[in-house]
């Protein structure tokens, strides 16, 4: 049997509300390390790994490894009926069909349960190396969703190139072009404030922006996202949970023909 | 021309 136990619930509302737009059906997979989730966009373009350490839970109970299929945009339903403030607890049996959220009123009185339907849904995990890359970005979560969501509106693209000088946001369409760059600067009264640029190589890949502002909806998760970029590689944008995990989403690059 | 890429050209299933 299976029964986690997150006091902070809202973490998991904002989770679903960052991913149930890209993915529509998923397996959450829960095991003794911690309760997690990879999976591909429809057009295999993008792909977001989640992670919920056990030990970011107040309680954790996972008898044996279990892989929960789950229809996002109802679990997303289901998750929108618990407070902001309230205690989520997922449970479910070995071997059963369904899965039950329970809602604690933080003053416990009030206790609400839901129980989701699963579904068959064809495991298919894509194994991702521990890769080296040629330049991590770090910068604040809001200025990045800030610079995906203007340039959409210029264009499709963006070239992202990270450089000694800083990290540069580029696109061009119809109506023009536009160039964003932002530099390393050191805030000393707030760390969530700062650009910070590691970079081994110069690189510059061209992405789509629609899956990038897709990815910017895990924004509320945290006060900064990273950029891991190599040549020729997927881009990882990744969103630590607090003091629980993270969230990384993966998008495929756009290539010269 | 910019051709999209697919994430299982780059890593395979496990």
């Amino acid at each position: 049997m299976l029964e986690l136990r997150l006091v902070q619930g809202s973490l998991l509302k904002k989770v679903l509300d960052a991913i149930k737009d890209l993915v529509t059906d998923a397996n959450f997979d829960c095991s003794e390390s911690g309760f997690s989730l990879q999976a591909m966009d429809s057009s295999h373009v993008a792909l977001v790994a989640l992670l919920l350490r056990s030990d970011g839970f107040e309680h954790y109970r996972c008898d044996r490894n279990l892989s929960m299929g789950m229809n996002l945009t109802n679990m997303s339903k289901m998750l929108k009926c618990a407070g902001n403030d309230d205690i989520i607890t997922i449970k479910a049996d070995d071997g059963g069909d369904s899965v039950t959220f329970m809602f604690e009123s933080p003053s416990q009185d009030k206790v609400s349960d839901f129980e989701m339907k699963l579904m068959d849904i064809d495991s298919e995990h894509l194994g991702i190396p521990e890769t080296e890359y040629h330049a991590i970005v770090k910068m604040p979560s809001a200025e990045f969703a800030r610079i995906c969501r203007d340039l959409s509106t210029i264009g499709d693209t963006v070239v992202i190139s990270v450089s000694k000088d800083g990290v540069k946001f580029s696109t061009s369409g119809d109506i023009g072009s536009a160039n964003v760059v932002c530099r390393q600067n050191n805030s000393v009264d707030n760390k969530d404030n700062e650009t910070v640029i590691e970079m081994n190589e110069p690189v510059s890949l061209t992405f789509a922006l629609r899956y990038l502002n897709s990815f910017t909806k895990a924004t509320t998760l945290s006060n900064t996202v990273t950029l891991s970029m190599s040549k020729e590689l997927p881009v990882v944008v990744e969103y630590k949970i607090a003091e629980i995990g993270h969230i990384r989403f993966y998008l495929a690059p756009k290539i010269e023909d | 021309r910019e051709t999209q890429t697919r994430m299982d050209s780059y890593y395979h299933f496990s």
